[in-house]
């Protein structure tokens, strides 16, 4: 469980560069050239994991979205 | 149903960008 919340918090902090405690769009954005998706995919992820819609992504919206990726789907 | 079609997409899209944290986190490609 704690290891869950750690990784978890190291993956908001990845997104949340300059450490705000939020992640917005932009820092979404920012992570295209980072990461294998395309920038329409991006915005999808934050859309989906912003799931009161207020544009903005707090730590425990971005874990719900995490344990749901962690148990709805297996890592290989 | 078009929903449930966007719901799958989403996941997968999700799927997607969690492993792709996971493996720049490791270094692996």
């Amino acid at each position: 469980q704690n290891t869950i919340l750690e990784k978890t918090h190291e993956f908001f902090l990845m997104c949340d560069v300059e450490d705000k405690g939020f992640i917005t769009r932009r820092d979404m954005q920012r992570l295209n050239g980072e990461l294998p998706l395309s920038a329409e995919e991006l915005e999808n992820v934050f859309d989906t994991l912003d799931s009161d819609s207020n544009g903005f992504l707090t730590l425990n919206e971005f874990s719900s979205g995490f344990s749901e990726f962690l148990f709805g789907e297996k890592i290989s | 149903d078009p929903n449930m079609k966007a719901g799958a997409a989403n996941e997968g899209v999700l799927a997607n960008f969690f492993n792709s944290l996971l493996s720049k986190k490791t270094g692996a490609p």
